[in-house]
């Protein structure tokens, strides 16, 4: 683990009672393995690694802890800085519907996710939540999420109709008339590549201007996380991430790709397939997964 | 994509490690890879010797990936497993369709009793590929369903058995039994079934990869990777790692969401897409 190994290069290095040009240099080179075995992106993990040794270097030592402890410290604060800020909290409108958009890769966990919110923002706000099925594509999508609307007995909204924007604009109308003061739209996955699919999302934001459009990303994805989370920011400006299957195993760096990358915040973390396991972000708990 | 400077030098050399690093291959077969150019190139070479020589050191981490298994038995039981949400039951649509071209009779079994519209999904598939489908009520014992399916394909005379599961997290104690029960089950049957296990994995997953090829080994005895979703633009590079370490070859590739979206795994094209 990274603060054994770290101390442990403290014990062997000259000097090992205050933190010098060397032996930061070692502890660095330690930290960015760590890093990027946690699947932080190797741009991200090069800054990262600079600011922190700027920081270190600068740093006069007068804690009780050791040059390695230090080093932990000045990453772990690192880390919660970058990770936290922007944020958490989704736009809730007075007085009128709110409409949140989901969005992301194929397989992330946006239907489960938008059943898991219109649960959670039940519970919190009373919300009278409706589901829209804007994924005409995958089959069974729609059985899908009717299934888990009839799970927790919310209403989803879906046509028979070769046009997602239609679908939401119909959907919005229902809304009105069923006095549903949120809606969240289910899309389908898609490819950040896929210029007509992402030009169909373009269109459903023209049209239906949701107030919330959230990413919905797979916490185990790797690398790729910079290129995907700068094509969809670029193209939707999203207001906020939600990392699923948090309940894994995988270190989660990637989140600090995505957030590094397009600046949003991590709003929600799904922690199971059960329909009660999401959470509300806590940068800490990601940091210390992260670092291993 | 990475731009290499027409010399060998410590540039050049950065440049390689970050399309490495950026492909997913993993800390340590990076600086595998890297310590082998180091010994074998030398300064001031030309940048395209280098680049042969890294493709060749790559392929020959990858010479353990050959075709798919040849079908012998009959039937042929393909038991297909993975994490949530990589393309398990698309690639299932995807297999049926690859072997019906064959000529092959395919019995698709929905094992997956858990999630929301799982069975209507997988049912869908079949009817795209006119495969026959066997299915059981919602939340029922999933080995039931994978007993049912053998079964039947036997009865019906199917060449191949395709079997659906649910996706599971590899650290999650309670699924990986469901899963190894599965395999107990159909090896009553027949002691050499499941023929095939499947791990699907994601192309966009990073590290992760590893410790859900090592786990559902130990738990399934994998004997096959279908690497997905290598129509993005991740490189699915761990793929390697596990190569290397544990002796499970790739044996088909995903390049999209269609039935015919799935081709054999070529090493070589693999390899190539990395430096693109
Ligand atoms: N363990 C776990 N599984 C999850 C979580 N979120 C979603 N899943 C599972 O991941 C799989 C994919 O979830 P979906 O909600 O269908 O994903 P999606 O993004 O809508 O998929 P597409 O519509 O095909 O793009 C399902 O098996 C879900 O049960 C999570 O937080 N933890
Ligand atoms: N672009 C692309 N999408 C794929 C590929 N394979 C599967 N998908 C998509 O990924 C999503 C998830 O696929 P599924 O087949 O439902 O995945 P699964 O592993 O069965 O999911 P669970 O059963 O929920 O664990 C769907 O939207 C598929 O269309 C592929 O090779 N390329
Ligand atoms: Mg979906
Ligand atoms: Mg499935």
């Amino acid at each position: 683990d990274l603060s054994g190994k770290l101390e442990s290069i403290f014990k062997t290095l000259k000097g090992q009672h205050r933190i010098s040009e060397e032996n930061i240099k070692v502890s660095l080179r330690e930290v960015r393995v760590a890093l990027l075995e946690a699947d932080v992106n190797y741009i991200v993990v090069k800054d990262f690694i600079n600011r922190v040794r700027d920081r270190a270097i600068g740093e006069k030592v007068f804690e009780k802890l050791t040059p390695g402890q230090l080093i932990i410290k000045f990453i772990h604060e690192e880390l919660v800085r970058v990770l936290g800020g922007g944020t958490a909290e989704v736009a809730m409108q007075k007085g009128a519907p709110t409409v949140i958009m989901m969005c992301g890769l194929q397989g992330s966990g946006k239907t489960t996710h938008t059943a898991k919110l219109a649960s959670y923002f039940r519970k919190k706000n009373k919300s009278r939540p409706l589901m829209v099925a804007a994924d005409i594509y995958r089959p069974a999508a729609i059985d899908q999420l009717k299934t888990l609307g009839k799970q927790l007995n919310i209403p989803v909204y879906s046509e028979d109709s070769k046009d997602v924007t239609t679908i939401c604009v119909n959907a919005l109308e229902f809304a009105k008339e069923n006095r549903n003061d949120l809606i969240i739209l289910d899309t389908a996955g898609r490819l950040h590549i896929d210029e007509e699919m992402m030009n169909e999302l373009i269109r459903v934001k023209e049209k239906i201007q949701p107030h919330e459009i959230l990413f919905v990303a797979d916490s185990m994805i790797g690398q790729d996380a910079v290129t995907t989370a700068a094509e969809f920011n670029e193209k939707l400006n999203f207001d906020g991430v939600i990392l699923t299957k948090m309940d894994g195993d995988s270190r989660g760096g990637a989140a600090l790709s995505i957030r590094e990358v397009t600046g949003k915040p991590i709003k929600f973390v799904g922690t199971g397939e059960k329909l009660d396991e999401i959470e509300v972000f806590h940068p800490d708990r990601l940091a210390q997964r992260i670092l291993g | 994509s990475i731009v290499f400077s027409g010399k060998m030098d410590e540039d050049t050399l950065e440049a390689l490690e970050e399309a490495l690093y950026t492909s997913d291959i993993g800390v340590k077969t990076t600086e595998s890879i890297i310590g082998e150019v180091r010994k074998r190139s030398s300064k001031g070479e030309d940048i395209n010797d280098v680049k042969k020589l890294v493709y060749d050191v790559i392929i020959s981490m990858l010479d353990k990936s050959s075709g798919p298994v040849q079908v012998t038995a009959k039937p042929h039981v393909i038991l297909v497993v993975g994490v949530n949400g990589n393309g398990k039951t698309t690639t299932i649509g995807k297999l049926a369709h690859y072997y019906m071209n064959m000529g092959k009779r395919v019995l698709i079994g929905a094992a997956d009793t858990f999630r929301a519209a799982a069975i209507e999904q997988l049912e869908e598939w079949a009817k795209r590929t006119g495969a026959d489908f066997i299915k059981n009520q919602p939340n029922s014992d999933p080995a039931a369903v994978a007993y049912d399916s053998y079964k039947a394909g036997e009865a019906r005379g199917a060449d191949i058995v395709l079997i659906d599961t649910a996706g599971r997290l590899h650290n999650k104690v309670n699924l990986m039994n469901e899963l190894e029960k599965i395999s107990r089950v159909l090896k009553k049957l027949n002691p050499d079934a499941p023929h095939e296990v499947l791990l699907v994995l994601d192309a966009t997953t990073g590290q992760n990869a590893l410790s859900q090829a090592k786990q559902f080994s130990r738990t399934s005895g994998v004997t096959g990777i279908v690497l997905s979703k290598l129509d993005g633009t991740a490189k699915g590079g761990v793929t390697i790692a596990i190569n290397q370490e544990m002796d499970i070859p790739v044996r088909f590739i995903g390049i999209g969401e269609k039935k015919e979206d799935l081709q054999l795994f070529d090493p070589e094209v693999f390899v190539r897409s990395i430096f693109e």
